[in-house]
């Protein structure tokens, strides 16, 4: 090896190095000083009193994720994403699988496609099918089964609106499953277009033959009607929480209450309400996919999505040890909420993306784009017009889906239906 | 990449009478690997 290194002639191929580095470094700059101007701007105003703007998040923790938070994360990941989308040489295909299989642990019996010359890169092969039969469903009908491959990270009760308390991992509901219900201008992202339906609708629920209004209706907990707003914003001082530059912080006893005071409910905290009559709760699941894991996702129960919301946030890595490190790192992230009912009342599915997988896919929404250039300069765009009429941006673009079906108002999946997937880059 | 649930289910209790179990019971362990379809709880 030293006398190949010393010997053989090293060729740079300096002009196009040089050239993507250098237009790395020119996008970095411009965030950096895009962010610098937004900082100065926004102490300014703030002494003249005018408006608030939206506070930039700070990600806080160790130097790796300063490091991680400089680096220009979704262009590395669009990069990452054209690379593995360049063609592999034909006899190169199956030696280069075998290996990603061997590294990752991939089970290529499953695989539904047996000849992988089939897969001209690496960017399909992840995207790869699996055989029918090999993921048979859980035989209980009352089973909330397994989205994905993967390892269960996180699971329990939601109390107080932390989905977690467990330290560097707690965060509130709020902050992923994003504010407020939505307004008029949402668009609608059905599957048939000619039936999309640009506005929020009202309707019957018919169990006890009450009439309330679609935005006033989330769920009927122990007798009692929520609002979606009542149980996951609660007035503006949570909302100022949830902004919080830093998610780590565990809400205490006085803000928390400050939300019950908020409530329409009446003057006890929502989540006191929740647990005292002891008859509902809200749980949750976080399940982490491995490089090497079967990337389509699947609906774990019968339920119907209404809504979606995409926020188009950053790309960190979601490995576990960054989950660890990074507070609040699914709120940062780029995620697709999906947002809608089953048997017991709501449910909301959360796929988040990642660096090397950052584009999320969902098969019945045709207008979703995600880790796409378009969709953040929109996402910015949004920002900078909501600042400008002086009003919060919400974070995320909202879509509904009571177009695909008027009956149910949402569109319908079946446990164990393929939703879509996590695509490279 | 990761999928979070976060969804509204009957509180899991003890009967008082017959003091079976009730409502939502998780059917994992943190840091369990699963497979697409297996069972993360039931009601």
């Amino acid at each position: 090896l030293r006398t190949a290194l010393n010997d053989s002639k090293i060729q740079w191929f300096h002009i196009p190095v040089g050239l993507g580095i250098g237009f790395l470094g020119l996008v970095q700059f411009y965030r950096v000083s895009k962010r610098e101007r937004e900082k100065q701007e926004f102490e300014g105003q703030d002494a003249e009193g005018k408006a608030k703007k939206r506070p930039r998040i700070r990600h806080e923790g160790p130097w790796q994720v300063q490091l991680m938070s400089a680096l220009p994360l979704k262009a590395l990941s669009r990069l990452w994403g054209k690379f593995n989308e360049l063609e592999i040489p034909y006899y190169l295909r199956v030696p280069g699988f075998k290996l990603y299989s061997y590294i990752f642990g991939v089970n290529l019996d499953e695989v539904a496609e047996p000849d992988l010359h089939v897969y001209p890169n690496l960017a399909a092969f992840f995207y790869r099918t699996l055989k029918p039969g090999v993921r048979p469903l859980d035989p209980n009908p009352n089973a909330l089964v397994s989205p994905a491959d993967g390892r269960v990270l996180q699971f329990g009760q939601i109390e107080g609106g932390d989905i977690e308390q467990v330290k560097g991992m707690t965060y509130t509901v709020d902050a992923l499953l994003g504010q407020r219900t939505p307004t008029p201008s949402i668009s609608s992202a059905s599957q048939s277009d000619d039936e999309g339906d640009a506005s929020v609708r009202s309707r019957e629920l018919r169990e006890d033959g009450e009439l309330v209004k679609k935005d006033e209706e989330f769920a009927r907990v122990n007798g009692i009607t929520y609002t979606l707003p009542d149980l996951f914003s609660g007035g503006s001082k949570f909302k100022k929480h949830s902004d919080l530059e830093d998610q780590s912080v565990k809400p205490s006893a006085v803000s928390v209450a400050e939300v019950g005071v908020d409530l329409a409910l009446g003057e006890k905290p929502w989540y006191d309400l929740l647990s005292e009559e002891r008859r509902h709760s809200l749980y949750y699941a976080v399940v982490y996919l491995a490089p090497g894991d079967y990337h389509r996702f699947h609906s774990p129960t019968n339920w119907v999505v209404e809504r979606r919301r995409h926020f188009a946030g950053e790309l960190f890595s979601v490995s576990p040890y960054l989950q660890r490190t990074l507070p609040g790192l699914f709120t940062l992230n780029e995620r697709v909420v999906l947002l809608g009912r089953w048997r017991y009342g709501f449910f909301s599915y959360v796929p988040v993306g990642a660096t090397n997988v950052g584009s999320i896919k969902i098969n019945f929404d045709r207008e979703l784009r995600t880790n796409s250039l378009t969709t953040d300069t929109a996402a910015d765009r949004a920002a900078e017009e909501a600042q400008k009429r002086g009003e919060q941006y919400a974070g995320y673009a909202e879509a509904s889906y009571e177009g695909a079906s008027p009956i149910l108002h949402g569109h319908a999946l079946r446990k164990g239906e393929e939703m879509g997937g996590f695509q490279l880059g | 990449s990761t999928i979070v649930l976060v969804f509204e289910a009957p509180i899991g209790e003890a009967d008082p009478q017959t003091g079976a179990h009730k409502g939502w019971t998780w059917a994992v362990e943190k840091g369990q690997r699963v497979k697409m379809g297996q069972a993360l709880g039931y009601v």
